[in-house]
């Protein structure tokens, strides 16, 4: 049922994705800050499908070179492909500390064992700046196989560019700097080179009281 | 790109993609 309601192809599905801060209080303790965050979902055959965007739409905001979002999804499967709209809760006080930890956790599964690797690329205005790649192997645990991405370090242009978000006075500022800002990650089987996810990122701040939230689109070519 | 510099609100876009989720 999660296949065209949840982020999930039909060889890997999206479980958890998260970027968060970590800042200590004591010896003992720390606050999580969760700037986004897709939860756990379990869609039933009742839920609707996620609705569309057409992929045309945002060619330009993400690489459009060589292994750019246009040929990875003439190359396929259309069904791997994502879109997530995220409002990113910045309702926190940030200071210079280098005890603070910045980090991306997320976690996948698969019925097929194999191993994965997954590239992030942060655009500005479509052009790649940074890439963090990472290759996972399976785990297999309660009949299916887990993938687990945990607390990977967030990247000091990441870091400094949250930083300057975070300085700016309005939030009609920060969605104009974070209107071309973007990122696309690729999950790919390693061996096979077959894309398995492919979801591309795009971004507000929250005015939420409640924290981060999001939507998910499928991305199509009508 | 035919869509290069076009703001996103002038996208097709759908609805939702505009109104943030109220949930808790």
């Amino acid at each position: 049922p999660w296949q065209g309601r949840s982020i999930a192809s039909s060889k890997l599905r999206m479980l958890e994705f998260s970027a968060f801060l970590e800042q200590p209080q004591d010896p003992e303790t720390f606050n999580k800050h969760l700037f986004v965050h897709i939860g756990q979902s379990n869609p039933s055959y009742s839920d609707p499908y996620l609705e569309s965007v057409d992929v045309r739409q945002i060619y330009d905001k993400f690489p459009e070179k060589k292994g750019g979002l246009k040929e990875l999804f003439d190359k396929g499967p259309h069904n791997a492909f994502f879109l997530v709209k995220f409002w990113a809760d910045l309702s926190l006080n940030l200071q210079d500390d280098s005890s603070f930890f910045y980090g991306v956790s997320s976690q996948y599964e698969s019925s097929e064992n194999m191993v994965i690797t997954s590239s992030t690329k942060v655009c500005s205005f479509g052009k790649q700046v940074v890439e963090k790649v990472e290759t996972e192997y399976a785990r297999f645990e309660n009949g299916r196989y887990m993938f687990r991405i945990h607390r990977s370090p967030l990247c000091e242009y990441m870091i400094n560019f949250i930083h300057k978000l975070k300085h700016l006075p309005e939030k009609y500022m920060m969605n104009s700097v974070l209107e071309n800002f973007t990122i696309l990650q690729v999950v790919t089987n390693r061996d096979t080179l077959e894309t398995l996810l492919c979801i591309a990122y795009v971004f507000e701040v929250s005015t939420s009281e409640h924290g981060a939230q999001h939507h998910i689109y499928r991305l199509v070519k009508d | 790109s035919a869509v290069e510099q076009v703001p996103m609100r002038k996208r097709l876009l759908p609805a939702s993609f505009w109104e943030e989720p109220k949930l808790t």
